[in-house]
């Protein structure tokens, strides 16, 4: 499938890693983009690196990018944190 | 597999496709479709009927870009399809600016993410097991489609195993309303709330989840107790006494309960043959009066717990004990003596309870897990759904 969303920037992979669950959905506006702490922003792409099975450097490196530019299912990865009485 | 929290409470399900894609045949989206639902039939008791018009519980769409729910497709590639879990009413809606094919490596295959789709109309998440289809990201055209176990023991968490009875999918059910979800609920009693304690947990063939305690037993939700319940163990599992002291479900579906010198077997409900027996006759090696078992996850043995020990059991060797057993609990990182129950739950951790606390164990690590908050926590807050109870054990956190 042609990829119409491929992620190449950190404003990209910011707005990916909101939609996805990864980061608050406050980064989903660009406007507001890059207010959250370096801290969150690596917790991020380590928690998506873990999940997606990649070696978890915290750095947005190429072979992050290449998946997070990969056809997917629009659904969340973490779904919430309200119910995380669920994982008890 | 991760579970989003909710379910559908009945397991004949209807659907209907509201708006088709507008390049393939209707009656080819039909079947494609049906064959995606019918990937979570195979292993359970779900059926998926398909009504041409009014109420059901899954509506699928073919729409483009924004479509009225806020969460707007991107035109071909990226996201591909989404859906809502049973709580926000099921609903799976398809880009229909991709390029959908049926039975092609071309294009996105429809049936793989149609099947997909569902597995979130149905309560599960995402996986971070790649082989899995309830994998986020789309692996391409797979011409041997094969439900993964990840997936089946997902599924059947939620909705128990395939019983083999005929259900016909023909036939409605009885009220095609869409079940209203119902948030959790604290026990019609809450005994079990101010005394939290248990005499043994395990999880049943069917993928349920039981508390035992005196002479009445909790049916679980994933994250409280079900509504009607505590019951009397004796209705429950007619010929079982009360104050089991340990309880497990093996591989052959069968459940055993263990209470003093003796061991009782059950398939499901029904006592499975002539019990109780002696411990010591169908365990040999294995003392009496425990306080807990389980089968570990790590390795599918048995484990006993008894004070500060535990034995290993396994039935396929010759003796089943090793003359190493009893080994100290110690070993278990962070678990402490004197058990109250163990248990390999539906999302594959190991935890062990006692008195009012309950640690979730990290079998890779082979350590009781670390968390926010911390291990141990209180079981009222995180199994019993219990209100105005602590939900961390961690001082001055009330």
């Amino acid at each position: 499938a042609a990829n119409s969303a491929p992620v190449s920037t950190t404003t990209q992979a910011e707005i990916y890693l909101s939609q996805f669950g990864y980061l608050p959905a406050s980064a989903r506006n660009p406007a507001s983009s890059g207010l959250h702490d370096q801290k969150t922003w690596v917790s991020a792409i380590q928690e998506f690196q873990s999940f997606a099975g990649l070696n978890i450097t915290g750095e947005l490196d190429e072979e992050t990018m290449k998946l997070m530019s990969l056809p997917r299912c629009g659904v969340r990865d973490r779904v919430g944190t309200a119910d995380s009485r669920s994982k008890r | 597999y991760a579970l989003q929290g909710s379910r559908w409470r009945v397991k004949n399900l209807t659907y209907k496709i509201s708006k088709y894609p507008k390049r393939l045949k209707r009656s080819d989206v039909d079947a494609e479709i049906a064959r995606a639902f019918a990937v979570w039939s195979e292993d359970t008791d779900l059926t998926f009927t398909r009504k041409a018009a009014g109420p059901v519980h899954i509506e699928i769409k073919f729409v483009e870009s924004e479509h009225g729910d806020g969460d707007a497709f991107d035109g071909q590639g990226g996201t591909l399809a989404h859906a809502f879990f049973p709580v926000f009413g099921g609903d799976a809606h398809f880009d229909d600016a991709e390029l959908w094919t049926i039975g092609s490596p071309r294009g996105t295959n429809l049936f793989q993410v149609a099947a997909h789709e569902f597995g979130h109309s149905l309560g599960l998440s995402h996986s971070d097991q790649s082989s899995a289809l309830m994998a986020p990201f789309y692996r391409g055209f797979d011409p041997v489609f094969r439900l993964d176990e990840d997936d089946k023991a997902a599924i059947q968490s939620l909705y128990g195993r395939k019983t083999n009875q005929y259900t016909p999918t023909n036939v409605y059910p009885p009220s095609t309303q869409r079940p209203a979800f119902t948030p959790p609920k604290t026990p019609l009693d809450d005994t079990i709330c101010k005394d939290s304690k248990v005499d043994t947990m395990f999880t049943s063939a069917q993928g349920d989840t039981y508390a035992f305690k005196g002479d009445k037993y909790y049916k679980l939700t994933t994250d409280s107790v079900e509504e009607g319940y505590p019951q009397l163990i004796s209705k429950g599992w007619p010929g079982l006494p009360s104050n089991i002291d340990a309880a497990f479900t093996y591989k052959n579906g069968k459940t055993y309960f263990f209470k003093g010198t003796q061991y009782w077997r059950y398939q499901g409900r029904q006592m499975d043959g002539v019990y109780p027996k002696e411990i010591s006759e169908g365990f040999t090696g294995i003392p009496d009066h425990l306080d807990a078992a389980m089968v570990w996850g790590g390795n599918g043995k048995i484990y006993f717990f008894k004070g500060s020990k535990f034995w290993r059991f396994d039935p396929a060797k010759r003796p089943p004990v090793k003359a190493s057993y009893p080994k100290p609990i110690s070993n278990w990182e962070g678990v402490p003596n004197n058990l109250d129950a163990a248990l390999k739950y539906t999302n594959g951790y190991t935890y062990f309870f006692k008195g009012d606390k309950y640690y979730r164990f990290h079998d890779a690590r082979f350590a009781v897990d670390s968390a926010v908050p911390p291990f141990p926590r209180p079981t009222a807050h995180w199994w019993f759904g219990c209100k105005n109870t602590p939900s961390s054990t961690a001082v001055g956190d009330h």
